[in-house]
C-alpha cells in the first residue's frame, strides 16, 4: 500500500491548492487550522462557519489545543462520511488524532488527509474539486488515485 | 520511444480514473 510520508508529501501539495492559512509544511496541517478550511471550502454548508470558528487558530505550538481542533475536524468528517455519504470509514483508515497533535505523527496525518481527500471527491462539488486534482502534476495524481481506491474500496485492504 | 508509450498509458489510467469518479452519483464514493 502506499508510502504513508509520499502520501502526506503528495496530499500537502492538494491542500495547497485551496490557498488557505497554515499550509506550508506537514507540521502546519498537525494544527488542523489548514484542514478545517479546507473542509469549509469543500462543503460550507456541513463545515459551515459557526463550525470554523470553533476551530482554534492559535493552537501553534499547544498540543492540547492542536488534539482539541483534530477531535473535532474528525468527529464532523465521521458524521459527514455516514450522513451525507453513506460510506461507513473502516478502522484502518481511522487516525490517532493525539499522535498528530503530540508527535506529528505522518502516517496518522496521512489518514487524516486522506478522509479529507475523500470528502472532496464525493461531495456535491465534486467535479470542481477533481478538475482541481487533474491540474496536479502527474506523479501527484498517481498518489491521489491510489489513496482515494484504498480509502473508498468496499473491503478493507 | 517506450517512455513516451508509458507516459501515454499513465495518463490514460489518471484520466479514465477521475473520469469514471466524475460519474458516480454524488454522495456514493464506494
Amino acid at each position: 500500500s502506499l508510502d504513508k510520508a509520499e502520501l502526506c508529501d503528495s496530499l500537502l501539495t492538494w491542500l495547497q491548492t485551496f490557498q488557505v492559512p497554515s499550509c506550508n509544511s506537514k507540521y502546519d496541517l498537525t494544527s488542523g487550522v489548514a484542514i478545517a478550511h479546507v473542509l469549509h471550502r469543500i462543503d460550507p454548508s456541513w463545515f459551515n462557519e459557526t463550525w470554523l470558528g470553533r476551530i482554534k487558530e492559535e493552537s501553534g505550538a499547544n498540543w492540547r489545543l492542536k488534539v482539541s481542533n483534530l477531535k473535532k475536524i474528525l468527529k464532523s468528517m465521521l458524521e459527514y462520511y455516514h450522513d451525507v455519504l453513506g460510506h461507513q470509514v473502516s478502522d484502518e483508515h481511522l487516525p490517532d488524532v493525539n499522535l498528530i497533535g503530540e508527535m506529528g505523527d505522518i502516517t496518522e496525518l496521512g489518514k487524516l488527509v486522506q478522509l479529507v481527500l475523500g470528502c472532496a471527491v464525493s461531495c456535491e462539488k465534486k467535479q470542481e474539486q477533481i478538475q482541481q486534482i487533474m491540474t496536479l502534476e502527474e506523479s501527484v495524481q498517481h498518489v491521489v488515485m491510489t489513496a482515494i481506491q484504498e480509502l473508498l474500496s468496499k473491503e478493507p485492504s | 520511444d517506450p517512455n513516451m508509450k508509458a507516459g501515454a498509458a499513465n495518463e490514460g489510467v489518471l484520466a479514465n480514473f477521475f473520469n469514471s469518479l466524475l460519474s458516480k452519483k454524488t454522495g456514493a464514493p464506494g
